[in-house]
């Protein structure tokens, strides 16, 4: 199994070697790889290592050969449902973005419990009482669900998501999730952003 | 200067240590923190060695005191003004996020180029017409600029912040924006987050 900070950075490594191959740049180091996303070169080494050897030794890789490794390890543009629960602010603001559509992700339902917000025609993507959650998954293939629930409610959220088969998440909640070995969880925290650039803006 | 990578680790650093402190862990070697956070131990000891030595050979860090540290390094809880461009879907469902205002960010006001969007009475935050942006930064000792723009207004958007004297940019537009050496910015890219999660659920 490749470690999930591993995947992550792979997504970099293909925004920038699809970036190097408009260039028309042939060949890179793992150093300039490193030194291009903040990383170590011992980092990218490691990263890199586990899909095979592609390197020659002196010259680096071949950006063509290592970015189609790297999509097809990822599988980028095979479609995967998601799901939304929370449908506040941030839960319709992410459902109305049609930039997930185009990298192969389709939301087809957000999940509520405030009888205010379930509606399951006016809006463009149907919302849903939560306890429709586990009916809805089993019966369309859902591959991710995005958690975008009030911190208190989020742990709770993270146990209905697992129960109904659901083994990725993606957390906006600032909340650490206890879930099992096998459910992968993906924290997006805007304030530890904030909190870096702030250390800018001051200094 | 550290390099803007080690400081958004530490962030990551800092949240694990709030959590351990509240578990009652006394003292933390390199190689657990890199376990707990997905990165090599070498990572880990590299971003820390830039604020001298705490660690004690053959027992690792003490909590509180590398805690201390490095929040005040990162300059917690100094209040730091910020600005939103795009007052859009997800502009306006940042602008109402109460969590920002408790790490001690305060958004100050949004702006935009659509009639239908500049309104500066009803909404909490006001919503300014772009051309009002060099104006009000001037006046108002602005922090960071958070871009919530389209994708192809974003590189504009991003000079004019610059001009205006901000060196501090969150940027949501999934571009690399080209700025001068000496601003800071910061990319949240919710596509990579699914792309890695979908790994997992497709294997
Ligand atoms: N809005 C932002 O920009 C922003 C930024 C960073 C983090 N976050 C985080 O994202 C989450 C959502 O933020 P928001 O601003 O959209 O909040 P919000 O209050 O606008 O929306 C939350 C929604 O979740 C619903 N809900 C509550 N419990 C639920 C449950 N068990 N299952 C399903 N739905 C449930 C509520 O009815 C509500 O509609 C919060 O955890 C917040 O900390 C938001
Ligand atoms: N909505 C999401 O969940 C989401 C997720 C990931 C990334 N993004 C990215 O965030 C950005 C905003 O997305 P959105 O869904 O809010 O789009 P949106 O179309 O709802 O909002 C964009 C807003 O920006 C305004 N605008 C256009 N040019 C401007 C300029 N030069 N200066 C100031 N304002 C300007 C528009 O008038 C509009 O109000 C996009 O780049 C998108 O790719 C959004």
């Amino acid at each position: 199994q490749i470690p999930e900070s591993t995947i992550a950075r792979l997504s970099i490594y293909l925004r920038l070697l699809e970036e190097l191959e408009r260039e028309k740049t042939a060949t890179i180091r793992s150093s300039e790889i490193a030194n291009l996303s903040g990383l170590t070169a011992a980092q990218v080494r490691k990263d890199l290592a586990y899909f095979g050897q592609f390197g020659v030794r002196g010259q680096g890789y071949a950006v063509p050969l290592l970015k189609k490794k790297i999509s097809q390890t990822l599988g980028v543009h095979q479609s995967c449902k998601t799901i939304i629960l929370g449908a506040g602010n941030l839960g319709q603001a992410l459902s109305s973005y049609r930039g997930f559509h185009k990298e192969g992700f389709d939301i087809v339902a957000l999940f509520d419990i405030a009888a205010d917000k379930i509606k399951q025609k006016e809006t463009a993507t149907p919302i849903y009482d939560l306890s429709e959650l586990q009916n809805f998954v089993q019966k369309n293939k859902v591959g991710i669900a995005v958690l975008a629930v009030p911190v208190q409610a989020a742990q709770d959220a993270a146990i209905q998501v697992v129960e109904a088969g659901i083994t990725s998440i993606l957390n906006f909640a600032p909340v650490d999730l206890a879930v099992p070995n096998n459910v992968h969880v993906r924290n997006v925290d805007l304030a530890t952003e904030l909190i870096t650039l702030a250390y800018y803006s001051k200094s």
